[in-house]
């Protein structure tokens, strides 16, 4: 009966996890691997296609008018670069959104106290997002808005500074990760673990967190055993990853930080804001 | 809880989004 209940536990956040994030890890690679027939993903790969391109970005995010004025605002010198970050922001604050649907689905996380959820997702989230990246990826390039877009690695590497090393450390990280070969099951306990860490600063309340943990960990680690029956070690290969990823969003963080400093037309976006503001 | 207005609105909100 415990591994009944460990099975419902794995189908439930699965179930959740389709539910809110609408690019899958399955979709992503039939994209990446040209499998969906007549429709392969624009490519960005120089200042040309991204302005051929950018009429995708955003479409879902904002109303024309508004996107209209921002662009707008943002034409001078170095305006490219600031531009896509600003899409690229839009999108962090819709995946946030989605990512605090699927936080919410986790068996007893919303019994927590309030100010414990708040502090799970200001930690957890970057974290996930930098982990769900990584199906989009592969060492070339990665997809965005919604797998409509494929953009280059190398044109990424090309814009000015401090932007082109912005994703290339993700790039590096989602590349091994990638070896691992999880499937988007796999992918919803993960999330569920990495966003119920109770060694976050600022916790009122661990101990319940600790043993929501303790559950999902067991349970990702019987549908790791399942799953992949010939892939030694691979639970504790994960777990060994959730290091390197907290040394990853401290270095965007405080890349971001840095941004802000130095871009003077640079605006952050309010959700955002929040999360980065005295995280690291 | 000002610090963290929109997670809180995001965490409380179940229906409709928050307007990002």
């Amino acid at each position: 009966p415990e591994a009944a209940d460990l099975r419902a536990l794995a189908r439930h956040l699965y179930e959740a996890y389709l539910k809110y994030f609408p690019l899958t890890k399955a979709k992503a690679r039939a994209i990446l691997s040209g499998k969906t027939g007549d429709s392969a993903p624009f490519v960005i790969h120089d200042m040309k296609s991204l302005m051929e391109g950018e009429q995708f970005i955003n479409c879902r995010q904002m109303p024309i008018q508004e996107h209209q004025q921002q662009t707008s605002a943002l034409t001078a010198a170095h305006g490219v670069e600031l531009r896509f970050f600003h899409s690229c922001q839009s999108r962090s604050a819709e995946a946030v959104r989605e990512v605090t649907e699927f936080a919410k689905s986790i068996p007893g996380f919303v019994d927590l106290d309030l100010n414990d959820q708040v502090t799970l997702l200001k930690y957890g989230v970057i974290e996930v997002l930098i982990i769900m990246m990584a199906p989009l990826m592969n060492k070339d390039g990665t997809l965005i808005s919604y797998g409509q877009i494929f953009m280059t690695r190398e044109f990424l590497k090309s814009l000015r500074k401090p932007f082109c090393q912005m994703m290339e450390p993700k790039f590096e990280f989602s590349v091994k990760f990638n070896t691992l070969e999880l499937d988007d099951s796999d992918m919803a306990l993960f999330l569920a673990v990495i966003i119920l860490s109770g060694d976050r600063p600022g916790l009122l309340n661990v101990k319940p967190i600790e043993q929501l943990q303790e559950t999902v960990l067991h349970s990702l680690e019987l549908q790791l055993k399942l799953n992949h029956p010939d892939s030694l070690q691979l639970f504790a290969k994960l777990l060994q990853k959730m290091t390197d990823l907290r040394q990853i969003v401290t270095d965007h963080v405080h890349l971001i930080q840095l941004l802000k400093k130095t871009e003077v037309d640079m605006c952050l976006h309010p959700l955002l804001q929040e999360i980065m503001k005295d995280l690291y | 809880k000002e610090k963290h207005k929109i997670l809180h609105q995001l965490l409380q909100n179940s229906t409709s989004p928050v307007d990002l």
